[in-house]
This record gives structure tokens, sequence and C-alpha cells, in this order.
């Protein structure tokens, strides 16, 4: 465990954090995309069937778990919570899961390390991942008041993929035999996904102004 | 492609 790892990690924890206590605070979960949320849940829970079979670290078992426990508490707050699911945006947030499940789902078959049920779910996870977050851009584009937490939510988002990559080039030179492009090149779309966002985010924030980005 | 490698990651 490296630095850049950790703080990765921390920043990802921490983009949980920020989106719940947006949730249970405001009692509204407006700007916020359900269908990105329901597909990390799916990343989480078909990557972290390892926990009945390895384990790793104790750090590492306790993380798996509260990223799936938070998953499912915000998508049921999103779903079943009296007041906060009226405030889902459902007209706006109209993305396809089958558009980004079914390619992830074909590529994992086709493209992985070894063809077994844990490893082809575990890469299907580590494709799915990469574009789950596109429903919650779109859905940002087409919302014309983005407030700051959830603004705050998908950049904590973005600095984990970030600081995931700089883990991964760290690694790459301290340990000799950490070799795992699959894992890059969807990590490095992930990120890419994130640019355009991140260009806008930082101009409001210079200019002190509301984030808004161009549909 | 050492499987241990890939997955001691969140």
């Amino acid at each position: 465990m490296n630095l850049f790892r950790l703080a990765g990690d921390m920043s990802h924890l921490l983009s949980v954090c920020v989106l719940l206590l947006k949730i249970r605070a405001t009692k509204s979960c407006r700007g916020i995309s359900l269908k990105t949320q329901e597909l990390y849940a799916l990343v989480f829970v078909t990557r972290y069937l390892d926990l009945f079979y390895s384990y790793i670290s104790l750090y590492n078992s306790i993380m798996k778990v509260t990223f799936i426990a938070t998953a499912v508490s915000i998508i049921r707050y999103m779903r079943f919570d009296k007041v906060v699911k009226q405030t889902y945006d459902k007209e706006q947030d109209t993305f396809r899961y089958a558009f980004l499940v079914a390619p992830c789902l074909v590529l994992a078959l086709v493209l992985n390390h070894r063809f077994t049920f844990t490893e082809v779910l575990w890469t299907f996870s580590i494709y799915l991942e990469a574009v789950a977050i596109l429903p919650q851009l779109v859905l940002m584009q087409r919302t014309q008041n983005i407030d700051n937490l959830t603004a705050n939510y998908v950049a904590l988002l973005g600095a984990y993929r970030g600081l995931y990559i700089v883990n991964w080039i760290y690694r790459y030179f301290t340990e000799p035999h950490y070799r795992q492009w699959l894992v890059w090149i969807s990590g490095v779309v992930q990120t890419a996904l994130y640019a355009d966002f991140f260009y806008f985010y930082t101009k409001a924030w210079k200019h002190n102004t509301r984030l808004q980005l161009p549909a | 492609v050492s499987k241990g490698a890939t997955h001691d990651e969140l």
C-alpha cells in the first residue's frame, strides 16, 4: 500500500460520505443519477465476491463491505425514502443500463486474464466502473443549477481515479511483477471521462460561480 | 499475469 493508493481510497470514501451527507442533510437527491448509483452497486457486488474466498487484509475487507453497504443505502434512500425519492430527477435520468452493461459483459467474456466465473465477473466490474459515471455526467449536463455537494461528489470520484493512476505508475516501478494493462486502460478511460467535468469545475471554482456544464 | 497482483486493490 502506497500513499497514492491510500489517498485514492480516502477520496473514494469521502465522495460517498459527501453524497450521503447531501441526501441525509438536505433530504434531497436532486442532480444525482440513480442509474450511476445502481451501476456502482453492481460494480461492487461483482468485484467484491472475493470477500467469500480470498482474504487480503482487514483494511481491504472493511473497505469492500463499506462500499457495498453505502451503495445499497444510497439506492434505498433514492428509491424508497418518502421525502428523498420525490426529489429524484427521474425524467432527466434516462440513460439505458443495457448500453453500458451489455458491452462490458461481452468485453469481459472476450478480454480477461482467466476464463473463470469469478475472474470474468471481476473483469466485468473493471470495465463497468470505467463507464458507470456516464449517466451522472449526462444528468449534470441537463441540470441547470448543480449544487456544490453534487459537484464535489463527482470531483472526489474523479480525484480517486486520478490518484489510482499515480499509484499504478508508482507500483509499476517499485513492484517487478506488477503488470495489468487491462486495469490500466480501463482506468485511463475512466479518468478521461472526467476531463471535461474538471475543466468546468476548476473554472467555476476560480471565478467563484456555480458549476454549469454546457449541453 | 499474476492474479494476486491485480486483486489487492479496491
